[in-house]
């Protein structure tokens, strides 16, 4: 139980770190079991230095870099055990594009070292061209939803049609 | 495991049979607001066997079931199949010989409450059952893989003490 | 006490349903007041229905709709006593192009409105074409905040930049 | 009321003094992630008297002051000055005379916690006078025009009790 926990924390606080400094381009971060010696009742607290800024708790930071550094958690846990499917719904949102553009970065990465199928909801033009394939869901009839095949080369248009 | 297609008959608002063919790599989902794309998700965590409505943006389970428009009407049952390919063979003993499995989750209104009814490849089995084998496989509705829209926001703004749960999806 | 909080409930509700409609194109909404009868007591409820789709609360709809109606709420608010100064930080967040059309709509009505100075704070290229100014926020030495003029021309570029 | 001008001096990330013209009609701020758009919107807050440092993303008040990077040492005070215009002529006795206001805030680093000093044109207030002049002109640092990045979730989410406040805020 405990041990099991401890070596949980071990292996995502290394995934963490290295994720972190990855989507950031630099900077480094590392997870901390705080409040209790017994890592059952523990918390888990996050703390962060992006590139060239002090390191703190990630409540200290913008709202897109506490985003990003959320992501790189989760996706810290993902690598310890990879799914067979991972589902990602507008975690881009708070992004500006240079970090959206190592947030695909990694995507492409994980998706090359694992057998995960990865399924990325998103309105930013930016991740969608960098997808292998791309779903819209439309409601030509109001309130029921269709799901139609994407050129990716038609998906400039099909933001902009939203 | 290997997902290969999520298949929507009635549900929330996709009440045409809609096939969602799951193939690898990195697939992406686009549309406006409101056109349906996070209740695609939803259908997924839920014929895992999700079991709280809340987690669905419902009320109660029930509220999963096309519920109509102006001009057509609500619709009695809701149904979503999941089709597997058990590459790995790391299932539940009763499912471990099946290549392919189809999972399905049906839901009747009823008067006194709204009630599921899951098979495997026809046969019915228990939401136990199905919860275990997506577990089994390391997925699952539960899976810290499955980020909703606004889970990121829930983890910044989290109490540590909750946030050490995501450690123990992992452990 | 009671009573002024009734009357601000009327107007900001006759507001609310107004806003929504305008910023959905359609589609109607109210306020409820639930759980007591004692309006210092009771809980704000918001129903609403987009255009086409059945009345329901709230928390039934779409992460973009959500937004949206809770941008009408805030809205309603304002327009009730409208405020020298409005600060909106990344409000733009989670919503569509079409949307964000409305949205920078009722912007440009309620700046023609009121004397209200407004602030947007966006990632949304969309949004920053529709103001009648930019100002950028730079990190060229990391960590120090730089306050500069943007030509609204020159706007593709920053986001690009970014 | 018109506000006329935001200076930040040693304010979070503004380390240099920056002076933030405030315009009439739309005014846009852009800029990448953590680059100090949100820090701009906090100053404005806390010189109309911010209480709460936790509502500015703040551990303790003196979190405020420009707490250095690996080539600039930290400071021991920030400031912050609004510039506002009386137009309307709705402010407390006091103060109701000036066609001009200058408010200051200024925090200093101490061993027994950091202090905020207060002032209008040069001359010392308490905290309750700035945050008096801001409400009699319909605005202060909880004013419900002033939209903190995250607040519109945390409106959809909030309990129907607490989102009554805002109605408390109208009336
Ligand atoms: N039981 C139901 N029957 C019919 N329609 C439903 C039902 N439940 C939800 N809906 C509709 O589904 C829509 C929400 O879809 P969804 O949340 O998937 O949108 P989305 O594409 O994710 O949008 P966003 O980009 O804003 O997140 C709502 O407009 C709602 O009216
Ligand atoms: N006391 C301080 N001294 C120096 N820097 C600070 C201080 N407090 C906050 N910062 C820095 O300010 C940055 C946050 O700025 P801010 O939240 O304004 O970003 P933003 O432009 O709004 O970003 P986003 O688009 O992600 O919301 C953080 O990176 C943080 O390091
Ligand atoms: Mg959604
Ligand atoms: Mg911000």
């Amino acid at each position: 139980g405990r041990q099991r926990l401890l070596s949980a924390f071990e292996t995502v606080n290394h995934n963490f770190q290295s994720l972190f400094t990855r989507l950031f381009g630099g900077g480094q971060a590392e997870l901390r079991l705080i409040d209790s010696d017994d890592p059952l009742e523990a918390g888990l607290e996050i703390f962060a230095s992006p590139p060239g800024k002090k390191l703190s708790s990630m409540s200290l930071m913008s709202g897109g870099e506490q985003a990003l550094t959320a992501t790189a958690l989760i996706f810290a846990v993902f690598m310890a055990n990879p799914a067979p499917v991972c589902v990602l719904d507008e975690v881009d949102a708070p992004l500006d594009d240079a970090n959206v553009e190592r947030f695909c970065n990694m995507l492409k990465q994980m998706s090359e070292e694992t057998d995960t199928r990865f399924i990325i909801i998103t309105h930013h033009a930016l991740t969608m061209s960098r997808m292998d394939r791309l779903y819209g869901v439309t409601m030509v009839e109001r309130g029921i939803s269709q799901l139609v095949s994407v050129d990716l080369s038609n998906a400039e248009q099909m933001v902009a049609a939203e | 495991m290997k997902f290969e297609n999520l298949r929507l008959v009635g549900f929330k608002s996709f009440v045409e049979p809609t096939d969602f063919e799951i193939r690898e790599g990195l697939t992406g989902i686009v549309g406006p607001n409101g056109c349906g794309k996070s209740n695609l998700l939803e259908a997924l965590r839920w014929v895992m066997g999700a079991t709280s409505a809340k987690a669905l943006r419902s009320g109660s389970m029930e509220d999963v079931i096309f519920s109509g428009t102006k001009d057509r009407p609500q619709r009695n049952w809701a149904e979503v199949i999941l089709t597997v390919e058990n590459t790995h063979h790391n299932l539940p003993a009763d499912f471990n010989h099946l290549d392919t499995l189809e999972v399905s989750r049906r839901i009747l209104r009823k008067e006194d409450g709204a009630q599921s009814i899951y098979k495997v490849n026809g046969k019915d089995v228990r939401a136990k059952d199905v919860q275990l084998i997506f577990a089994d496989a390391s997925t699952g509705a539960n899976s810290p893989a499955l980020v909703r829209q606004g889970q990121i926001s829930e983890l910044i703004n989290a109490k540590p003490q909750n946030r050490r749960r995501l450690l123990e999806e992992a452990a």
